[in-house]
């Protein structure tokens, strides 16, 4: 698969959707 | 093209060669046997990788006697409800962990052996009308069960010995979680598959649900077993107990996808499909376990069929015996160790 499929990847997606989600 | 590609090619000599009996449990009690495990068990200074053997009633710990030889060593004897399977407990030693209930869990157990006057132990972990259940490392459990109005999704940490050391929920899903696989590789990420077909992620740690993302109508019913980051990706070995035989594709019964958590986009990236000639509706997989990167499941025409799931192949079969169908199949710690069940409690271990 490549990025264009699946869109930007982020290689700290857990810490970012931690930092975003509600607590 | 590509999708075609991903059809497994099966070579007779690929399917002897791979499942080696290494020996043979029979356990004389006529008891309808459920399901089966692996458990590492300390006695006397040493530490061995023992079998347990579940019936409805009674629970059954055996350790290796000699090459080819199982001496059955404790049997817990349960009450009236049910056993319905043994909760692998990863990094665990001398626990095993029970779920008891009629259609759905009721109860979860611990089984021990005293260390004081080596009688045998059983104490309740958790009751409810439990959905999923698994059993985390560094001894934890996860499970999801609902009440009238809510579902509570539930992390349970126990010590050594096997007390109930400290609890905590996560934030639920709306819609009712039905399988849970823990992130290799990264200790606080959980994900779970739900009745709507969706892939859920929570922090451990926190119990913040982080995101929820859909696995695709293509395949109804997935469940997820096992799942790892890699490149910001995240890839999840799903299921299909129900899979309906597409063109595209086969009949598969294990997928693994990789979804981008940020996007909640997804893409198939490698197919394990029933081998052919065993495709058709008539041979949907009863149920799967996996380990490691192999994947084994009992179809309903009673044979068991393992599979790379990093190939997409079927690697090996193991066809109904003459003593009758197999009925479970399930890793020891690692998938170098089949254990395959009949319903009659003989179970026979494989070199994989």
């Amino acid at each position: 698969c490549s990025e264009s499929d699946l869109g930007p990847i982020s290689l700290n997606w857990f810490e970012e959707l931690s930092a975003e989600a509600p607590p | 093209g590509v999708a075609e590609d991903l059809i497994p090619v099966l070579l007779d000599g690929v399917r002897e060669e791979s499942l080696q009996l290494v020996s043979k449990i029979k356990d004389s009690c006529s008891c309808c046997a459920v399901d089966v495990g692996a458990v590492w068990w300390e006695a006397a200074g040493s530490r061995e990788l023992c079998v347990v053997t579940a019936g409805e009633s009674a629970v059954s710990l055996w350790r290796p006697l000699a090459p080819d030889h199982w001496g059955k060593v404790h049997t817990w004897q349960l009450g009236e409800v049910p056993v319905i399977q043994i909760i692998p407990l990863p990094d665990t030693c001398n626990l095993v962990c029970i779920a008891l209930g009629d259609l759905e869990i009721g109860e979860i157990r611990l089984l021990q052996v005293s260390s004081e006057n080596d009688s045998l132990k059983q104490s309740l972990v958790k009751t409810g009308n439990i959905k999923a259940v698994l059993g985390l490392k560094d001894r934890r459990l996860v499970s999801s069960s609902r009440t009238a109005h809510e579902q509570q999704v539930e992390i349970t940490s126990l010590s050594e010995t096997g007390r109930i050391k400290d609890g905590w929920t996560l934030m639920p899903p709306e819609e009712t979680v039905l399988a849970f696989a823990e992130v290799e590789g990264m200790g606080d990420a959980l994900v779970g598959t739900t009745t709507v077909n969706s892939i859920v992620i929570w922090n451990l740690k926190t119990g913040q649900l982080l995101k929820k993302m859909r696995v695709g109508y293509s395949y109804p019913a997935s469940i997820c077993h096992q799942a790892y980051s890699d490149s910001g990706l995240l890839f999840v070995v799903l299921s299909h107990p129900h899979a309906k035989e597409s063109e595209s594709c086969g009949n598969p019964a294990f997928r693994v996808v990789a979804f981008n958590p940020r996007t909640a986009r997804s893409t198939g990236v490698m197919f394990s499909s029933l081998p052919p000639g065993l495709t058709g509706r008539q041979v949907p997989y009863l149920e799967g376990d996996v380990k490691d990167t192999s994947a084994a499941a009992v179809l309903t025409s009673g044979t068991i069929a393992v599979w790379d799931l990093l190939l997409g192949h079927c690697t090996a079969l193991l066809p109904p015996g003459p003593a009758g169908s197999w009925a479970l199949a399930r890793w020891a710690t690692n998938s170098t160790c089949l254990l395959a069940g009949q319903r009659d409690g003989t179970v026979c271990l494989y070199r994989y």
